[in-house]
């Protein structure tokens, strides 16, 4: 199971320092290990967003932090792809210049995941084919509606 | 396999029966605060085999049960159901023949818990061994990313980080 | 002293169930003792959005919890104002509707209290009165710019 | 009491020296991710003298201190200085008869820590005392709201919501 655990994080590390500067439009990240031996080591995170010297994870900002977590988590599903992927408001802390790079990641990575993706963002919602509006018109009761873009704009903000 | 709908009835917010239907792979759900989109997170969460009442915003699993609205009475019994196209018999094991296959919790009040598969009486464990080695259930869970969660995947500690990456293998 | 936290305690209730319903149009919130004692009691929050049946935080949405918290920091503020009030994108969770709300506030508030906000959001941007922006055209060093609202909006998103 | 500036230099990602002024009640900050907002809340979490490393976002508390980027050296000191406006003397004690008042803190990398008020030098004490009362410094600190924590202020155990009720008294 060494053998095992060394070729899955290889396999993750090659994946996620590859999505991390599309991510980012530069810079470099790498999972780094704690320990020599294979069987109990630990991992760690390392991320240099383009242009700066930290590589420390604490140090990153809101939306630095959250870039790197989403380079992390498409990494781990081109590895192995879960039936479906849903998001809630992950794109609440991006500007939308990052935005943008998120949602052409989303839409390449479409061709083997499916996406749910739970936003107020205008730019997430026009990645989307599908729209559904969720409306409590009833006070304290859900109901689905069906929306177009307009719509939804109207609806979330 | 590719999920088609979430089925809900009775759970949370969702008091009427409620059909996602998902065409499509890009998905988007939208609306104001509050209207219950996080709730479909909770919905999914559970059905997958959820145990723990605070990872779906509870005190208690029956909490999960429509308790009420100004207009509406509580309810007894929550329910929600995941649809899958296994056309391309993607899944393995007992169930890789068949092109639909349907997952389903229900709770009512008195705390009785039912979980089926295709109509099929199973356990938890059978629902959790269905996902098992994709990143739905499990400890990581990283197929289902609650609000405002998705900085915990790198602050984790190093020794949580290795368990994420074996999930993965 | 029993009688300094009963007072203190009853001040900040009546503002904190007066700013709620004008934060979420309606409904109604309050600060619940967890004991008789007014020497050790604890204190928690109960809040009932508007249509709703339930009045415990952990059920709240993540939009409805930040506006919730919001009316109880400025009802701190009307009790003991403090030179200032700094916000880091505090109006992130929050749809329109909800962030019109929070601006509304915010402007009769200002009478009384300096606000300093980080924002990504168009409206609260319209709300100030004055705009910095903080770019890094220097990879990695921060550098202050004069904004008008449209280069703002470019800068942020 | 109005807070007219806020200076940095050598704190953080601003490394030269930056003035913000604050000529109204309503002030932004806008810019991309990264660019160095927040940590303008951590200068001034700082200087009203935070002392925990870990809630400016460090290890050491030597991590405010300008460490480089792809085309600049390291610095070897911080400061960060918030000017107010006090001609209407509210502010009570020593101070009161001064129209403006100036707090000011640097660090060097040896670790030595200096606080001064209008040039004096004073001590982490005078700088708390200076705003005991008011939400800035102390343990709640409501009067600075960092990313992602203004939730935490209704989510706090009933004895700690007790002590921020407490500080505002
Ligand atoms: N068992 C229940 N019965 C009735 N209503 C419930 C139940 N559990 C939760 N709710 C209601 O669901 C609402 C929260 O919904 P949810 O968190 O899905 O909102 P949201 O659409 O995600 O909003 P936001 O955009 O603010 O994140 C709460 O107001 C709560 O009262
Ligand atoms: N001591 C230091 N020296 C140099 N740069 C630093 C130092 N400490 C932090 N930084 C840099 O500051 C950046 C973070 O800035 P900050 O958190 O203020 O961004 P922000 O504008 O708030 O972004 P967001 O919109 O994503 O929240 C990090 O990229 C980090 O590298
Ligand atoms: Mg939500
Ligand atoms: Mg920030």
């Amino acid at each position: 199971t060494r053998q095992r655990f060394k070729h899955t994080y290889e396999q993750i590390n090659d994946r996620f320092s590859a999505m991390f500067p599309e991510l980012f439009g530069g810079g470099e990240a790498a999972l780094t290990l704690t320990e020599q031996d294979w069987l109990t080591t630990g991992v760690r995170v390392m991320a240099r967003p383009p242009g700066k010297r930290n590589a420390s994870i604490q140090m990153l900002s809101g939306g630095e932090k959250t870039l790197t977590a989403v380079a992390l988590l498409f990494a781990l599903f081109e590895l192995n792809p879960a039936p479906f992927c849903m998001l809630d408001e992950i794109d609440a802390p991006l500007d939308d210049a990052n935005v943008a790079r998120f949602c052409d990641l989303v839409r390449t990575m479409s061709d083997k995941v499916q996406f749910i993706v739970i936003t107020h963002n205008k730019l997430t919602m026009e990645l989307t084919e599908q729209l559904h509006g969720v409306t409590m018109a009833e006070p304290g009761v859900s109901r689905l509606v069906s929306v177009d873009i307009d719509t939804a704009l109207g609806m979330a903000g | 396999m590719r999920l088609t709908h979430i089925k809900l009835a009775g759970f949370k917010s969702f008091v009427d029966p409620t059909t996602l239907s998902l065409a499509s792979n890009l998905t988007g759900v939208v609306g104001p605060n509050g209207c219950g989109k996080s709730n479909v997170i909770d919905a999914v969460r559970w059905v997958t085999g959820e145990s723990n009442a605070r990872h779906l915003r509870g005190e208690a699993l029956e909490d999960v049960i429509f308790n009420g609205s100004n207009a509406r009475k509580p309810v007894g019994r929550a329910s929600v159901e995941l649809r899958f196209d296994n056309s391309q018999g993607k899944l393995g094991g007992e169930w890789a023949s068949y092109a639909e296959i349907s997952v389903r919790r229900e709770l009512t009040r008195d705390g009785a818990s039912k979980y089926t598969i295709n109509n099929t009486r199973a356990r938890r464990r059978d629902v959790v061994d269905l996902f098992l080695g994709t990143g739905l259930g499990g400890r990581s869970n990283y197929a289902v990313i609650e609000q405002g969660a998705v900085n915990r995947l790198i602050e984790a500690r190093p020794e949580d980080m290795r368990q994420v990456l074996e999930e993965a293998a």
